[in-house]
């Protein structure tokens, strides 16, 4: 069950090195750019890990949503992995505007592992084909979920965002980020 | 089967992506490292991957054997992926001597998912223990050449080292990374 695995490589391999830092490089960011910390909500400092069912993934937010703006990459989280001396992790953080023309800074990206289920899907002799990626996709939210709720240096640092098929709505992704941030406020 | 996705999420979410770029990264390097073209043989200006079978990753490789010395960065790739711009690629440069004190300059790592392999069969949610691991290890191996034998951008690029266990030799790494190095040359 290739999700299964790809839930705890994404965990093991990311989210369990970078979420301990998050909060204090959204404070270092706050202070390089000027934002007084009211601006950016204390329940929106969290990582946003967009998960569309149909694991299609874009490389740029904004290029799904023109209420979507690219804003700035967090500072470089620097780490020696398995031979690659400083290898580098960041975080982008995108702008959304919301109906009343307000605007929500956030730190939002694709579940990287989802590029891969859909690469696989496309290549045949990697065995197995579009039918199976839906529902490789929500094992892969179901197994991640369940990892996240039992780490203690994850808790309260991220929020998983199970996107249905894409409708009509040329703003269907701001509004469903600016749903989840504005519970958290 | 763990090992069957971690392979291919290997091969397209990182070698596919890296590999068509390794000879001019090395070239650059050479460039801004005074090193003439001829110190560094045609042979060794591909991606060394080392697979331990016991799955035992160090982070430096220069812990494991004192003739291998970290001796700097390629250049940054930095490609947009998935919502975070400009995701930073890089691989290390390691200087490794000979018996005869002779040094060979090569671009080496071990294969990251690895650590996942490892991880796993140490948290007993994950749902493999250390018996599986090997098993898994030779089965990320296979599917792995398996993939890069049949891929248009990766081939001749790079090189899969399987590491038997380490023995009570303090050169054991370095020897298996030159070994590899002269059948090239
Ligand atoms: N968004 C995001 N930003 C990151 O910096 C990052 N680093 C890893 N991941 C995802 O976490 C998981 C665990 O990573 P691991 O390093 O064990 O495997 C990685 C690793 O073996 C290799 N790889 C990817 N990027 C690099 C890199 N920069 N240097 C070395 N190896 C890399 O290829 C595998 C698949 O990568 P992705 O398919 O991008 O997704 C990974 C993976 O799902 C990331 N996800």
């Amino acid at each position: 069950n290739v999700a299964h695995g790809l839930a705890w490589s994404f965990y093991l391999g990311y989210l369990r090195l970078v979420l301990p830092h998050l909060e204090q490089s959204i404070a270092a960011f706050c202070a390089t750019h000027q934002l007084n910390n009211t601006s950016w909500g204390r329940g929106s400092r969290k990582l946003l890990i967009l998960i569309p069912l149909n694991a299609n993934i874009s490389h740029k937010l904004e290029d799904e949503d023109e209420n979507i703006q690219f804003y700035d990459n967090l500072p470089n989280n620097e780490i020696d992995r398995a031979g690659v001396r400083g290898r580098v992790y960041k975080h982008s953080v995108y702008r959304i505007m919301d109906e009343n023309r307000k605007v929500h800074e956030c730190v939002v990206e694709y579940a990287t592992p989802l590029l891969t289920l859909y690469n696989m899907s496309q290549e045949s002799s990697a065995g197995f084909g579009e039918p199976e990626r839906r529902q490789q996709v929500l094992l892969f939210f179901r197994t991640l979920q369940d990892i996240l709720e039992h780490s203690l240096e994850c808790r309260n640092r991220y929020k998983l965002i199970l996107l249905n098929d894409e409708q009509d709505d040329p703003h269907f992704l701001s509004k469903a980020i600016l749903r989840h941030l504005e519970q958290q406020e």
